[in-house]
């Protein structure tokens, strides 16, 4: 079945927050299945919040990626 | 730190204003700057010199979407400013998006805060996982030094401490939900979710979210104390009472209602009540059960007066717990009693303790 649009609207808010705070790589993703960088990194994002590390865009994660925050990058090589 | 721990090599830094917000009187912006400079040089040999020509370490702009660094902002919300690590040329440099609206106080985003934040960048500081740092990457407002014992060590071990050891009250790391020895201060349900207290900080619980989210007060409700007594919803009038020594705040949801702050001793407490360690609504009955040393009172919320024959000792009316408490909430006829690292869950019908648990297996632990 075709995503809900919220839930497509979610995944590509997760991508961007990922590209951008935590260095996903560009052009790597499936459609909607999250793939092994895009698990990663949101396990990433989960520890360095301590959030529950599971590598899903559950409720507590998305939550924080939808809040107002400063635009360096949390970790890694700063670009 | 950023990697290679960046840093400038000397300690006397010029900084610039290249523009001005439009939210704000141009010497609100400048006194913003300049406190939130003043923030990192009173822990920190650091000076900062104020240029009004030419290239300064720390350049200052406010600028929207593409902004001339190919680093882009996005418009209201979500990216409120960024700033460069301390080096030659855009190094150092701090931008503010211009499509926020900035302020001097806990409406929008405060400018202030958010500067000393990014000024944090300029000088070498990357980003903390404590959520009450001031180096966190998450906005939220705070009163007060907005520096934590993490933001002062990151910054020290770059430049060390302020040789004239200046007095400063870092704010407080925040609360581990899982530290063993954890308490509660207060505990109250609102709109179905239940909100814990501790130190300045609360846990959210929703039933719906698996993890307790963690905030500070005054992100949320800037107009009460950053340490809460005691705490009850009144799921009828859809308020939650909050008690801080000797006064109390109603809340509707994220507002505060007319003619608070009150005295506890508007509800019938004699004087010599100063703070109330817990409080709890009793759904079934309607009652609310102030809980004060080892003494408890019952309010009545319909008749807005105090039960008579109170205080009763807690000791004679809740055998099996502690004699004082920290915290309390009610549940489909049970009632939580919190105290130190130990909750009691005691059945109300059939007066006595169920079960005993860790406080913090409320939060999953």
């Amino acid at each position: 079945l075709p995503l809900l649009s919220a839930d497509k609207d979610n995944w590509l808010l997760a991508e961007k927050y990922l590209r951008r705070f935590y260095g996903l790589p560009a052009g790597l993703q499936g459609a909607q299945r999250s793939s092994g960088a895009f698990q990663a990194k949101i396990k990433e994002m989960q520890k360095f919040f301590n959030l529950k590390v599971t590598g899903n865009l559950d409720d507590n994660t998305l939550e924080l990626m939808k809040q107002a925050r400063c635009g360096v990058p949390d970790i890694g090589e700063y670009n | 730190h950023f990697p290679r721990h960046l840093k400038w090599q000397n300690n006397n830094i010029t900084f610039r204003i290249l523009n001005y917000t439009p939210d704000l009187n141009k010497s609100d912006v400048d006194r913003a700057i300049r406190t939130a400079l003043n923030i990192w040089s009173d822990v920190t040999p650091l000076t900062f010199k104020k240029l009004y020509k030419g290239i300064a370490d720390i350049m200052i702009s406010f600028g929207s979407k593409e902004h001339g660094d190919h680093n882009p902002f996005d418009g209201p919300n979500g990216l409120l400013a960024h700033a460069y690590p301390p080096g030659q040329g855009i190094g150092g440099d701090t931008h503010f998006d211009e499509d926020e609206h900035w302020t001097k106080d806990s409406e929008a985003y405060n400018l202030l805060l958010v500067a000393a934040h990014e000024l944090g960048h300029a000088l070498g500081m990357s980003h903390s996982s404590y959520p009450g740092a001031l180096m966190y990457p998450v906005y939220s407002y705070v009163k007060g030094f907005p520096l934590s014992v993490d933001d002062i060590e990151g910054i020290q071990a770059l430049y060390g401490p302020n040789p004239d050891s200046k007095k400063v009250k870092p704010r407080p790391v925040a609360p581990s939900k899982c530290d063993p020895e954890l308490s509660f201060d207060a505990i109250t349900e609102l709109r179905g979710e239940t909100i814990i207290f501790k130190d300045s900080f609360y846990w959210r619980l929703h039933p719906q979210m698996p993890e307790p989210e963690q905030t500070t007060i005054k992100s949320t409700w800037p107009f009460i104390p950053s340490k809460v007594d005691a705490a009850y919803e009144s799921p009828e009038k859809d308020i939650v009472i909050i008690f801080s020594g000797i006064q109390m705040w109603a809340l509707n949801g994220y507002e505060l209602l007319d003619g608070y702050p009150k005295y506890i001793h508007k509800l019938g407490l004699p004087k010599t009540i100063r703070k109330i360690d817990a409080a709890v609504y009793i759904k079934d009955i309607g009652k609310t059960l102030l809980f004060t040393d080892e003494e408890y009172w019952s309010y009545d919320e319909m008749t807005g007066t105090m039960d008579r024959g109170y205080p009763r000792s807690i000791e004679d009316d809740f055998p099996g717990m502690d004699d004082e408490f920290d915290a309390a909430t009610y549940n489909y006829g049970y009632l939580y009693f919190f105290h130190d690292d130990l909750q009691y869950e005691y059945s109300y019908t059939s007066r006595k303790v169920v079960r005993i648990m860790r406080t913090n297996s409320i939060l999953n632990c």
